[in-house]
């Protein structure tokens, strides 16, 4: 099974035309292997972004560094989906039972 | 049946067989129609709501055809079980059923919800092979022949939305396809996703008005307005390209094209803090208020004939 250790989950709130620009320049950078949960297009909804432990440093200071807020919408992408895998083999469990 | 738990994620084969047991429950109103296999060789079923005839007026409605989307599939599963619990007993329900046939596909991405069960829980795509390429999988919401390959589509087989091939590549969107085709009396397509909080509705492929906007704009925020009647959840409406972003080879801007005036498309709820990875806990209140949405739009379909 695929893990996500660390991983984040961005919520972004764009500001201005300029952040959703930036935010679509992050979203053809493969090299981040970014997961763009909801994609940049308005400023009228969020962008959600998931973000490999590993692109955190680089993606957190690029936000800043043109100041586009943001805030954690998941601190660690696996904790969340063990709890989920926990609850679908416990109910498995006593649904057996 | 009774002990199968509502609030919670379950597996492919578990939806499979609780829907053996919802039919054996009504079997004078559900039956478990196969539409066809996925590209993993797994059956594709729809379950079919009706009191009877034959090719009367229909409504469609899919959900899970994105693999991560779980709240969506286990959605459908409680309202499949409330539609078939209420029929006889909701008087709306049991006018609706009377007059027209309700089709329910809870899984219509079999392969990609089982590989989110296996191996990778942010899957979200079909799991076909890409000819050249060592990325599998085609986004099956912008593989329908509309607008297809157009903007807000991918030509890249290792993105999120890559459009494939060609349009109805992918036999879990060919067999929709084909199923809606053969039938041809289809007044309503409904396809439900997460997350988001909108209610949508064409075009997506392009960002000009569809004829019947005021219309379905009009439908759709009485379907919201009964929606947070619950639990005052909010939601948008609008069409896809205008409240989200222009994206070709949609589902319901094929329907619509096809002449499906009532196309719509669900994002159900996150309140911006777990995204696809929604508590089970809340399975049941999202089921709950999408229904009322949902119910909403199917009155108006049987209301609206054309």
């Amino acid at each position: 099974h695929k893990l996500f250790i660390g991983d984040q989950v961005l919520r972004i709130n764009a500001e201005s035309e300029e952040h959703i620009q930036l935010l679509k320049e992050l979203e053809d950078d493969e090299g981040w292997e970014l997961d763009f949960w909801t994609h940049p297009a308005s400023t009228d909804l969020p962008v959600d972004i998931h973000v490999p432990f590993a692109s955190l440093h680089a993606v957190k200071n690029f936000l800043q560094a043109h100041k586009i807020p943001f805030h954690v919408m998941i601190n660690n992408l696996q904790e969340l989906l063990d709890e989920e895998q926990e609850g679908v083999e416990l109910n498995a469990m006593q649904e057996r039972n | 049946a009774r002990s199968f738990n509502f609030g919670a994620y379950h597996t492919l084969d578990t939806i499979y067989s609780w829907m053996d047991t919802l039919v054996a429950a009504h079997p004078n109103l559900v039956s478990k129609v196969q539409i066809g296999t996925s590209y993993e060789n797994r059956p594709m079923y729809a379950l079919k709501f009706s009191t009877g005839g034959n090719k009367r007026p229909a409504i469609w409605i899919d959900a899970g055809i994105h693999a991560r989307e779980w709240v969506s599939t286990a959605s459908a599963v409680w309202m499949a079980d409330k539609m078939a619990t209420d029929y006889g007993v909701d008087p709306s329900v049991t006018s609706l059923l009377g007059q027209m046939d309700v089709y329910l596909s809870i899984v219509t991405n079999p392969d990609g919800y089982v590989y989110t069960h296996t191996s990778d829980r942010m899957w979200r795509k079909t799991r076909s092979v890409n000819t050249g390429s060592v990325c599998r999988g085609v986004d099956p919401n912008r593989n329908w022949d509309a607008g297809f390959g157009g903007p807000g589509a991918s030509k890249n087989p290792c993105s999120d939305s890559y459009h494939g091939p060609h349009a109805h590549s992918e036999i879990e969107v060919k067999n929709v396809v084909d199923l809606v085709q053969s039938h041809g009396n289809f007044k309503a397509f409904i396809s439900v996703h997460a997350y988001s909080q909108l209610l949508m509705y064409p075009y997506g492929y392009s960002c000009t008005s569809v004829p019947h906007q005021a219309e379905l704009d009009s439908v759709g925020r009485s379907a919201v307005q009964a929606l947070s009647s619950l639990y005052g959840t909010s939601y948008k409406v609008g069409s896809i390209c205008k409240i989200i972003y222009q994206a070709s080879g949609g589902s319901i801007d094929w329907s619509y094209d096809i002449g499906i005036k009532y196309s719509f498309a669900f994002e159900l709820r996150d309140t911006g803090r777990y995204g696809f990875l929604l508590p089970a806990n809340q399975i049941i209140p999202t089921a709950s208020e999408t229904w009322l949405g949902l119910k909403h739009i199917m009155e108006y379909v049987r209301d609206h004939p054309y």
